[in-house]
């Protein structure tokens, strides 16, 4: 099974 | 007051029609350095980063920093009043909760203006860290459009691998499967045909082409496209805006569990 990633799990607020 | 004239409006014309379906609402930013946004889509799997620089328009001023909160929806139904070869002039004054399109026909004998409605908008900027790519592809957007629309007929995800042999895309569905792979080719009449693969690594991830086909939406706007690609991070899809800056799709991985 794929699992989509969050691009805020990458990339934190800045 | 912030206030912009691109003589060449068509280029708005095609950023918004890049970008509407994928983000509903942004905040854009415009400073003395010039014109830009950053949004997630609504599923936070995807970002959109967009820079026109100032220097590229023929007229850029700004006063002071200004985030203009706008539904990008709206925005591309008013851009599209404008004509190809249409001047834009975008402005709005220090305060108020407008921002003014004014569209002049190149022979100025039709001009029109439209005010649209700022909002609001409580968005996150994330900060995107210079980073070293395992592998960068450079190849013809619109070849690059007709694989992920070709292989979105087969299947929901591509799988890209970047190896010596070249750049392959990948995808699986219940008819069956597709491979397409593209080897270097450099040596084309004109640089915009050309294909350039350069690897540190050798790297494969897995992306869902629905998101791939949204960002090709930016085709018009470059005839090539340039692939980042490192096995930790999202894949940069970058569109380069000639002469002002560039449009870039992150999109985070699939991953197996």
């Amino acid at each position: 099974r794929s699992v989509q990633l969050s691009i805020k799990e990458f990339y934190r607020s800045s | 007051m912030f206030e912009l004239r691109l003589e060449q409006g068509s280029l708005l014309k095609k950023v918004m029609e890049a970008i509407k379906d994928l983000v509903n609402d942004a905040n854009f930013d415009c400073s003395a350095t010039g014109f830009s946004m950053q949004a997630m889509d609504s599923s936070h799997v995807a970002l959109v980063a967009l820079l026109l620089r100032s220097e590229g328009f023929e007229h850029y001023r700004c006063d002071r920093n200004i985030s203009m909160g706008i539904n990008l929806a709206n925005m591309a139904k008013i851009l599209k009043c404008a004509g190809n070869d249409d001047i834009v002039t975008v402005k709005a004054d220090d305060g108020t909760d407008s921002v003014t399109f004014m569209f002049e026909s190149p022979t100025q004998d039709k001009i029109s203006d439209f005010e649209l409605k700022l909002m609001d908008i409580d968005s996150e900027h994330l900060g995107i860290p210079e980073a070293e790519y395992d592998a960068i592809v450079r190849m013809p957007s619109a070849e690059f459009a007709r694989i992920c629309k070709d292989l979105s007929s087969i299947g929901d995800t591509v799988v890209i691998s970047v190896t010596k042999e070249g750049v392959k895309f990948s995808t699986r569905g219940d008819i069956g499967t597709a491979n397409i792979v593209c080897r270097q080719n450099t040596s084309v009449d004109k640089p915009e045909e050309a294909t350039i693969i350069e690897m540190k690594e050798m790297v494969s991830l897995t992306f869902a082409l629905r998101y791939m086909n949204s960002f090709a939406k930016a085709t018009p706007l470059a005839s090539q496209v340039t692939i980042s690609l490192s096995s930790d991070l999202p894949v940069v899809v970058e569109y380069k805006i000639a002469e002002m800056g560039y449009i870039r799709f992150y999109l985070a991985p699939k991953i197996e569990e």
